[in-house]
C-alpha cells in the first residue's frame, strides 16, 4: 500500500539483485551526456567514474549502430532509423580513401550560377 | 538505499517476468542499470 | 510498477512540493515505465542470444541501449 518494499520482497532484492561492495561492479551510472564541440561551462569537465563505479556508454559499440537492433513491442523510431543512415554513411565514409562519395553526391547539387 | 532497493526490485521482477521464457538470465548488474537508465529517463 | 512507487519518484523530481498527480497519470506513468524496461529487457536479451551467451550483461543492454533510448 506504499512504495516500500515488504520485509520478504526486502530480502530477495538483498538476495538476487543486491549490487555488493565485494561486487567488480558495485554502481552503475549513466553520465550526462556531452558533446565534445558544446563543452558548455556548466558541466565543465566530465566526472571520472568512482572506483567500481561503471559508467554506460552511448558510443562504446558505435560499431553495432549500422544496422536496426532487434526489437520486441517498441518498433524503431524515424529518428532512429535516421541515426542508423548516419552511421551507415560514417562507416561507410569511415573505409573511403582519396574520393569522398558524400561530397561527390552532394557536389552533383552544386550550380555555381547559382553562387554570387 | 530504500527507495534504490525498491526500484531495483520492481524492474528486476519485470526483467525476470519479462525474460523468463528466454532462457537467458540477466545479471544483477544490467538490472541495476536499466533501473538508472529508466528512472535516468 | 507499483503507483506509490511511481508517485515517490516522480515527486522527487517535481521542483514545487505542492504539485499533485492524478491516478490517470500515474497510472499511465506506470505502465510507461513498464513498456520501457520491458523493452530494455528483452532486447538485451536478444543482443545475448546473438553471441550465444546464457547471461546478459551490461555490454549487452551498452550495444542496444542507443537506439532503444531514440525509440522512447
Amino acid at each position: 500500500k506504499d512504495w516500500f518494499l515488504s520485509e520478504e520482497e526486502f530480502k530477495l532484492w538483498n538476495r538476487l539483485y543486491r549490487l555488493r561492495d565485494s561486487d567488480e561492479i558495485k554502481e552503475i551510472t549513466l553520465p550526462q551526456v556531452q558533446f565534445l564541440s558544446l563543452q558548455n561551462e556548466e558541466n565543465g569537465l566530465t566526472q571520472e567514474p568512482s572506483r567500481g563505479t561503471h559508467q554506460l556508454s552511448l558510443s562504446e559499440w558505435r560499431l553495432w549502430q549500422d544496422h536496426p537492433l532487434p526489437t520486441y513491442q517498441v518498433d524503431h523510431s524515424d529518428r532512429c532509423h535516421h541515426f542508423i543512415s548516419i552511421m551507415q554513411m560514417i562507416e561507410g565514409m569511415r573505409h573511403e580513401e582519396g574520393e569522398c562519395s558524400y561530397e561527390l553526391n552532394i557536389k552533383s547539387y552544386l550550380q555555381m550560377e547559382d553562387v554570387s | 538505499q530504500r527507495l534504490k532497493a525498491a526500484v531495483h526490485y520492481t524492474v528486476g521482477r519485470l526483467c525476470a517476468e519479462a525474460t523468463q521464457d528466454s532462457g537467458v538470465q540477466l545479471s544483477k548488474q544490467t538490472v541495476a542499470a536499466i533501473a538508472e537508465v529508466t528512472f535516468r529517463q | 510498477v507499483p503507483q506509490e512507487l511511481v508517485s515517490k519518484l516522480l515527486h522527487l523530481h517535481f521542483k514545487d512540493d505542492k504539485t499533485r498527480v492524478s491516478g490517470d497519470a500515474l497510472l499511465l506513468t506506470a505502465e510507461l515505465l513498464k513498456v520501457f524496461v520491458v523493452e530494455a529487457a528483452i532486447r538485451s536479451v536478444r543482443q545475448a542470444q546473438a553471441e550465444d551467451l546464457a547471461c546478459v550483461d551490461v555490454d549487452q543492454l551498452e550495444k542496444v541501449l542507443p537506439q532503444l533510448l531514440l525509440d522512447f
